[in-house]
């Protein structure tokens, strides 16, 4: 142990151990998160050759074989919570990314959340096996954040009792989605719906894109990879062309809006409830900016008790670069956000569990607020996240751009949740949707409710109290 | 509302509502824009295209406003004393050092005083001497084990030099003392110099 860190760890004024279990929830929940970490670290399958001296197609192929891996060693160690699942995923891939990771964060999440019963019997079994392998196609080349602008066609024909689906432009081919390139065999396709000769806007249909025997593209599917990116090298994200591919009508997922055999369309009760994923995903993100945030934090603070340079005091010894206060200044106020995001992540969690609960029970009255919410403070926390991780690596002098320190890694990887899922100028004009709605709503003398009825008191107040 | 809200900056509560009557005076203004767009005839898009650059302002304050409000509230979930105390210090640390960032907002919505504004800044600077004893704690309660930070720089028992070292020899462009390229371009090229 280098001495100028042990003498930290000994200075320090509280327990670690109980900040620790605050952070995971309670003393058992550290227990198990160090039960399941154990058995990852300790297992020779996923020993390997550093991921940065390997090339994309090679990084690519680990991370194929990891997840496979992974997925025998969840059924065969019977982990079947899903923040077990997290956790021992997140400690076999590290920084890096999961070549199957739609499939978990946002495929099976779509099934479970937008099927309806005999879709759930049919589809979640087979994804829940990896038969299917699937993926979530949503942002299209020319279009992203603004939904309505999608341009990928569905439309009934009832003489088949089959979905039409195109992409009609090139604008309108399906771009960027994770393991859409290569590693799957189905996407959850969003597309404009369109029967009767009427448009009824988008919903989500799943579309078999490969052969589920031989893996090779279906017949009037273009699929592919679309080349290297900033980071994500173990993520084969794709471009999928669709030229009058055939569906049955049962390949639209039909828990909330339908479509009836003869071609009569049933509306959603919420028009928001199609993007239910993402709202989902936005939620995760806040908790992820807190790690990777604090993953960031670690590796400055900890070299910064290690680092020695310069002088303080003319004649003494070179200082701890933690002692410089515009060092402290750097990383302290980052340390803090990393806490507090870590805090929002917890209550973004059990709210999105709260309210989706309401949801199913029929109960939609919380999810503009949710939506607004997610939206907001997955912007929020991802902007200052990433900007915090560089700060981080520039704490490190010339060393932190070396990829040795791990912090390129973790900025690469986190840098896309600045646009992914929703462009972040965007997402904070959803909350101002919101925001300016509720404003209205007390101005007009209704009672707010919520996280947004200090709008209702900033009516009453505006004439502060002398002292 | 000329005169400054009581403030407060050593007490948290205090900062949770001064963060809250900033979050209200942007959405204010955002929409005070968008009606004064609407006045001048222009469509309701046109007038929320022409705000954006506020409401994005006042969102923002909002989310700002929700963080520090909803870390407030964790540390009266927190029992154990050291715990508490130390977290108390970063919440306020977060809590402050926005202002900071921001008080051209809290200046301009006469929540804080200039005064009020230089006693931020002070307290930010004692706080940071404050947390530095347990720096070290506090990231390790995060509880990374090497193997999941990937970090050379960032290795729990410190000894990054010799690690340095180590990783760089690794490098596949090591495999060999010569590298294939300098007899494939840089010898050719001096032979012909």
């Amino acid at each position: 142990m280098n001495p100028d860190i042990r003498k930290e760890r000994e200075n320090a004024t509280f327990n670690v151990e109980i900040l620790t279990s605050i952070l995971d929830g309670s003393p058992e929940k550290t227990r198990r998160r160090r039960e399941i970490e154990t058995l990852v670290i300790n297992d020779p399958d996923f020993q390997h050759e550093d991921l940065n001296f390997l090339s994309r197609s090679e990084r690519y192929d680990a991370a194929v074989k990891k997840s496979a891996q992974m997925i025998l060693k969840l059924r065969e160690y019977g982990i079947s919570d899903p923040e077990e699942i997290y956790c021992y995923k997140s400690v076999a891939r590290s920084h890096y990314q999961e070549a199957l990771g739609l499939h978990f964060v946002m495929f099976l999440p779509t099934l479970y959340s937008q099927c309806d019963p005999q879709q759930f019997q049919k589809w979640v079994p087979l994804a829940e096996s990896f038969e299917v392998l699937g993926t979530y196609a949503q942002t299209e080349m020319g279009h992203g954040t603004h939904l309505r602008g999608l341009e990928t066609t569905a439309t009934y024909d009832p003489a088949t009792q089959e979905f039409v689906m195109n992409s009609p432009t090139v604008t309108s081919i399906k771009w960027w989605p994770g393991g859409l390139g290569k590693t799957s065999n189905h996407a959850i396709v969003l597309a404009q719906l369109h029967t009767q000769g009427k448009s009824h806007g988008l919903h989500a249909f799943i579309v078999a894109i490969r052969s589920m025997g031989t893996h090779m593209p279906l017949p009037g599917v273009v699929v592919g990879d679309i080349g290297p990116k900033f980071g994500f090298d173990e993520v084969d994200n794709g471009y999928l062309k669709l030229e009058n591919v055939r569906i049955p009508r049962e390949n639209m997922l039909m828990k909330f809006a339908k479509v009836e055999p003869d071609g009569t369309y049933v509306k959603p009760p919420s028009s928001k409830l199609t993007y239910g994923t993402m709202v989902f995903i936005r939620s995760m993100i806040v908790g992820e900016s807190s790690r990777a945030l604090s993953k960031a934090c670690t590796i400055a603070v900890r070299y910064s008790v290690v680092r020695h340079q310069s002088e303080i005091r003319a004649g003494e010894p070179e200082p701890q670069i933690l002692d410089y206060q515009t060092q402290q200044h750097k990383l302290f106020p980052l340390l803090a956000t990393a806490y507090a995001f870590h805090f929002v992540g917890q209550y973004m969690n059990q709210t999105y569990h709260r309210i989706t609960g309401d949801i199913s029970h029929g109960d939609f009255s919380e999810l503009p607020e949710l939506h607004a919410l997610s939206a907001g403070l997955k912007a929020f926390t991802t902007w200052t996240a990433n900007a915090g991780i560089e700060v981080c690596r520039m704490s490190c002098g010339g060393h932190g751009y070396s990829r040795s320190s791990g912090l390129p890694d973790i900025y690469v990887t986190f840098t896309p949740t600045c646009t992914y899922e929703g462009e972040n100028t965007v997402m904070m004009l959803q909350t101002a949707r919101f925001l300016m709605k509720s404003y209205r709503q007390a101005r007009g003398g209704q009672q707010l409710s919520g996280i947004v009825s200090y709008l209702n008191e900033s009516e009453r107040r505006l004439q502060p109290q002398p002292v | 509302s000329a005169r400054p809200t009581v403030v407060n900056i050593n007490d948290l509560a205090s900062l949770v509502e001064v963060y809250k009557l900033r979050a209200a005076k942007l959405v204010e203004l955002a929409a005070k824009s968008i009606q004064q767009e609407l006045q001048q005839r222009r469509s309701q898009e046109d007038a929320w295209n022409r705000s954006s650059i506020d409401l994005v302002r006042a969102a923002d304050a909002h989310c700002h406003y929700v963080v520090v409000k909803l870390f407030a509230a964790k540390l009266g979930e927190i029992g154990d004393t050291g715990v508490h105390s130390v977290l108390s210090g970063l919440a306020l640390l977060y809590a402050l050092h926005g202002v900071t960032l921001h008080s051209g907002d809290f200046l301009q919505a006469d929540l804080l005083s200039v005064p009020q504004v230089n006693q931020a800044n002070q307290r930010v600077k004692e706080l940071l001497a404050q947390l530095r004893p347990n720096a070290v704690a506090l990231v390790d309660a995060y509880d990374y084990r090497d193997q999941m930070l990937n970090s050379v720089l960032g290795r729990y028992d410190g000894q990054v030099y010799e690690n340095m070292f180590e990783w760089a020899r690794k490098s596949p462009l090591n495999r060999t003392e010569v590298h294939d390229s300098y007899h494939k371009y840089l010898k050719p090229l001096q032979s012909k110099l």
